[in-house]
């Protein structure tokens, strides 16, 4: 699976996801990708989610949507969001995987607790940066 | 305002000691390769999906990734791609699921946002409206990678072998089957 998010000159915030799914599934078969609230989700108030992983948890826990609810309505930070969704709720359910997310204010980040996570990010004050392993 | 681009091409068991140097710098490069297109948009001035899109299809049209041409093999041997895209200012979303021979998803996911009254399409009638919307359509062999083909082999090696239950025993969220 592959995903980006991007904040624009103009304040707006875009996520998308794109995959192959998982090797050998059943015909019918659809993850979390293009389950909106799942695994792909952007609102400018608060953030922009990509997810990979386990589909099936991610559908279940709605994980991008989570994230941006847990900004809006519980006042918590990005990272503050993310990590208890993806480090600590998502674990608990047993869903393996990561997301990259991004806020208005351009602030990155990038859970995963999974072994690794194909990932990088690239603002006004970085140049690129890409990181696979813990 | 500033600009910003995050991205990633998957999660999953990557173990340092399974992935080789030189397939360690090939990942490195197609990612900064990925960040750097998507960034540009950006500088730009252009909208954040558009940004998006450049990002992915940089990654859909690498065998590393599992997405587009590297995706993996389903247990038919076929390969079916799902994709999806959402804009923070509207909250329009678009995606698809279980394209066959769209080349590139993201972008049948974006003509979804922006050019049906719909949000999901899936199927045949997902690629009937992508090749309606001029997107590029491709022999399904053009996804074939051998050693995706391979893995799906192992997979199915393993069921003969200890049976479907065993086999899902083993890695209960592989779905195996």
């Amino acid at each position: 699976t592959v995903g980006c998010v991007a904040l624009d000159k103009q304040g707006n915030i875009a996520a998308g996801t794109s995959t192959g799914g998982m090797t050998n599934k059943k015909y019918g078969r659809v993850g979390d990708v293009p389950i909106i609230g799942a695994g792909t989700y952007a609102d400018n108030e608060t953030c922009g989610v990509s997810a990979t992983g386990h589909g099936e948890y991610f559908i279940r826990s709605v994980v991008a949507y989570d994230i941006a609810a847990k900004m809006k309505y519980n006042g918590m930070s990005l990272k503050e969001a993310a990590d208890k969704v993806v480090m600590d709720e998502l674990v608990d359910f047993g869903g393996e995987g990561g997301i990259i997310a991004l806020d208005k204010a351009g602030n990155i980040t990038m859970p995963f607790n999974s072994n690794g996570m194909f990932r990088g990010y690239k603002n006004s004050s970085d140049t690129a940066k890409v990181f696979i392993y813990k | 305002g500033p600009i910003s681009l995050v991205i990633h091409g998957g999660a999953g068991t990557i173990k340092r000691e399974n992935i080789s140097p030189e397939q360690d710098s090939a990942y490195r490069a197609k990612l900064t390769e990925a960040l750097e297109a998507g960034y540009a948009v950006l500088e730009n001035g252009e909208p954040a999906s558009k940004a998006v899109i450049a990002a992915i299809q940089i990654m859909e049209e690498s065998p590393l990734f599992n997405a587009g041409r590297g995706s993996v093999f389903t247990s038919a041997g076929t390969n079916e791609m799902d994709a999806a895209i959402m804009k923070g200012e509207s909250r329009d979303a678009g995606a698809v699921a279980g394209l066959t021979k769209v080349k590139s998803p993201i972008s049948a996911a974006l003509a979804v946002m922006e050019n049906s009254p719909h949000v999901m399409m899936t199927g045949p009638g997902a690629e009937q409206f992508a090749k309606e919307q001029g997107l590029e359509i491709v022999d399904p062999s053009y996804f074939f990678i051998q050693n995706r083909y391979d893995a799906l082999q192992r997979v199915k090696q393993k069921e003969t072998e200890n049976g479907t239950a065993a086999a899902l025993a083993a890695f209960p969220d592989s779905k195996f089957g």
